[in-house]
């Protein structure tokens, strides 16, 4: 069942900033991600989970070097949306499992969570699509995630950075 | 800055699960994972925010038609991990803005959200990959966050389904 990952992919540069107890109505995701595009910051992935009592968490990754101005951009509009608080992480790092059609065969997902567990490597967040699986890390578990990934997917070496 | 957008995919058959307050360390997602998969259930996204106090929600979609059979894996797993409750949503549908190298260019995110808001539709969830900016709504809202997303982003078809 390994014959429809292409690789592992992983990237190092990669800093989390989380808006706490976000409000789950219209507009709110877009108040943050406008002024976030309009001060030219790119955001890599963007997470949001459902909410509980009308209340979640909304995560996005940058590069470090946007980290500061992104909070700048940020930290007024935590307020003006009525968020709780407002987190970021530097420590992290990407890894993914690049594939095809992956999701309509179960067991690439748990295949590539197995192998984290095997060498301890906690699972921050998940996000996928069809083509990748992806775990955000802390970084210090990067290389020993990537090695195991290759073996458990049967792999000979890294297809690209991110 | 629409040139990178290929076209605007979406989904009608998306049953969310939601497992809630998952202790967040190594093997907890490969506990969820690996017996879903056992019983051959695909699981189309995954859903995974950082944690707060050690405790982290963890959602996934399957087709409505696997949904029972999904409760039934997942519900005495929700007590062995020590999760809280579970929870499961089926008048959900799928959105994407599908393109290439967006992450790259910011403003796709925003964009797709200011459309969604503007049509009133509240986004769910939200999952990302350097090709897909993925929205999970009320069903009910499909077919307006669709056409103003074309709208939006200039196109003129629907590209695919999911
Ligand atoms: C939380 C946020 O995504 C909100 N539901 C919105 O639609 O903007
Ligand atoms: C919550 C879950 O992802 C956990 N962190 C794990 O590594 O399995």
């Amino acid at each position: 069942m390994k014959d429809k990952v292409k690789g592992i992919a992983h990237d190092l540069d990669v800093t989390k900033v989380t808006i706490l107890g976000v409000p789950d109505h219209p507009g709110i995701a877009a108040s943050i991600f406008s002024p976030l595009s309009d001060a030219g910051i790119s955001v890599d992935i963007i997470v949001q989970n459902s909410s509980v009592d009308k209340l979640t968490d909304l995560s996005f990754t940058v590069e470090r070097s946007s980290l500061d101005e992104a909070l700048a951009v940020i930290n007024p509009i935590t307020k003006t949306i009525g968020a709780s608080s407002l987190t970021s992480n530097t420590n992290l790092a990407k890894v993914s499992v690049v594939g095809a059609g992956m999701q309509s065969q179960p067991g690439y997902a748990s295949t590539m969570f197995e192998c984290l567990n095997k060498v301890g490597v906690n699972i921050e967040m998940i996000t996928t699509s069809e083509i990748r699986i992806t775990c955000i890390i802390h970084e210090e578990g990067v290389q020993k995630a990537i090695r195991a990934l290759h073996s458990a997917f049967e792999l000979e070496a890294d297809i690209e950075e991110s």
